[in-house]
């Protein structure tokens, strides 16, 4: 056996060495994984100043990046992701991926002109991603 | 094919058609009848997001510009109830979540002087509160007076308000003008501010619960220097210059899209936020204690 590997190992290209981190990190999560960007805009660029008054700017904020395959546990997401994951490998590629979208909001308050020149200030429910998760 | 030619000339003409036109389209392409009721109704910022904001907001851009005492008074109600990025603030007391400013749309003024009891200002004030939903409930309503006064601040005043509400009965044919009345008097101590409001919750709940849209008022306002209390002579009239009052609306909006704070306490209460315990590299990420983004693990 002794002779057999040292056949062996006359045979097998000499791999450079591996950066063991690197290699482990593909299995650990995907380099660009679901989660929150941020997003500013004024309402002046969308030329709506003239009849928003406050705030000057807003930060919708965004949900962007891949779905790592087992989600169960990380992103409070349902079983059901993973099941969907399985049919999309497995069974029929035309069903999608899970997606990243947000899981939280925050509300915003908006101060505007109305058409009759009222003056109305209102909170909004649902204005403001705060965190994402994989459905 | 010529068929999908018709479809997308129906298409085409359901996104300009005139409502009418709207029964000739094939079914399926027909809005809901709640959509298009839901739709109109949609305060103007989601119409203008629901249209992709491509739409060119000018047509809907104010017609009327607002006073800028007006428009003062409601950025420093801003404020007070918004952090700078549009976070509504959390104090327990601000049950409301819209507010309506209305300036009266016309407004007939009867000024006469009688020194002795002061300088009576009365004017005849119209309402319009088209934009008050169906869906907004009133809270509290105050007629929001600012002065333009020479008085000292650091005086006190004594107003007499006198307040009548004219209502046109529409059902009968004379149509006789009902009016309720409440005479009232406040004092406050012009500091600082320049507003005074008078509650007149009590007044309009009726009216607006009843959906008057139009609300009609004659008011007296008799304001002079000095605190009864302290028995001081009401010394003589304030030449002061009252700006016509705005009236302004606390309205608790129960639809979908507004802001709920109960709602918001309650979901909260149902599923607390888990402390976000950074995870440390021995903990199973698969464990049920690793339920977090993965950010944390990331990180």
């Amino acid at each position: 056996s002794r002779q057999r590997r040292a056949e062996n190992l006359k045979e097998a290209p000499a791999t450079p060495p591996y950066n063991l981190s690197e290699y482990f990190k593909q299995f650990l999560f995907p380099q660009n994984e679901c989660e929150l960007h941020n997003f500013r805009l004024s309402f002046s660029q969308l030329k709506w100043d003239k009849w928003i008054i406050a705030p000057h700017r807003y930060s919708p904020q965004y949900c962007k990046g891949d779905c790592p395959r087992v989600v169960g546990h990380r992103y409070g997401s349902p079983v059901h992701t993973m099941v969907q994951n399985i049919i999309y490998e497995k069974l029929d590629s035309s069903v999608p991926k899970p997606s990243c979208v947000p899981a939280e909001y925050s509300p915003l308050s908006v101060l505007t002109i109305e058409p009759d020149g009222s003056i109305v200030y209102k909170e909004y429910e649902d204005m403001i991603a705060t965190k994402c998760t994989c459905r | 094919s010529p068929h999908s030619r018709v479809v997308s000339d129906k298409i085409s003409g359901l996104l300009v058609a005139p409502e009418d036109n709207v029964s000739e389209l094939h079914p399926l392409l027909r809005l809901p009848k709640g959509a298009r009721r839901g739709y109109a109704l949609l305060p103007p910022l989601l119409k203008v997001l629901s249209d992709r904001g491509d739409q060119n907001w000018e047509s809907e851009a104010p017609r009327l510009q607002p006073e800028s005492r007006a428009l003062r008074y409601m950025k420093r109600l801003y404020k007070m109830s918004a952090t700078k990025e549009g976070i509504p603030k959390a104090n327990k007391s601000h049950l409301y979540n819209t507010v309506r400013l209305f300036t009266p749309c016309s407004e007939c003024k009867h000024r006469h002087r009688d020194l002795m009891k002061g300088d009576v200002h009365s004017v005849d004030l119209l309402f319009n509160l088209d934009r008050v939903t169906a869906l907004e409930h009133l809270l509290k309503s105050v007629l929001l007076y600012s002065f333009d006064t020479s008085v000292p601040i650091s005086s006190s005043i004594t107003c007499t308000c006198h307040l009548s509400v004219k209502e046109h009965d529409f059902s009968s044919q004379v149509c006789p003008s009902v009016s309720h009345s409440i005479a009232f008097s406040l004092h406050f101590e012009l500091r600082k501010r320049k507003w005074a409001e008078i509650d007149v919750t009590s007044f309009l709940r009726p009216l607006i619960a009843t959906n008057r849209r139009n609300i009609h008022m004659a008011v007296n306002v008799t304001c002079l220097m000095g605190d009864p209390q302290q028995n001081t002579k009401l010394e003589n009239a304030i030449n002061m210059a009252l700006v016509p009052p705005s009236l302004l609306l606390y309205l608790n909006d129960t639809s979908e899209q507004a802001y709920h704070r109960w709602n918001s306490l309650r979901h909260r209460r149902k599923n607390p936020v888990r402390p976000r315990q950074r995870n440390s590299p021995l903990v199973d990420p698969m464990s049920d204690k690793g339920k977090e983004n993965s950010q944390g693990k990331r990180a």
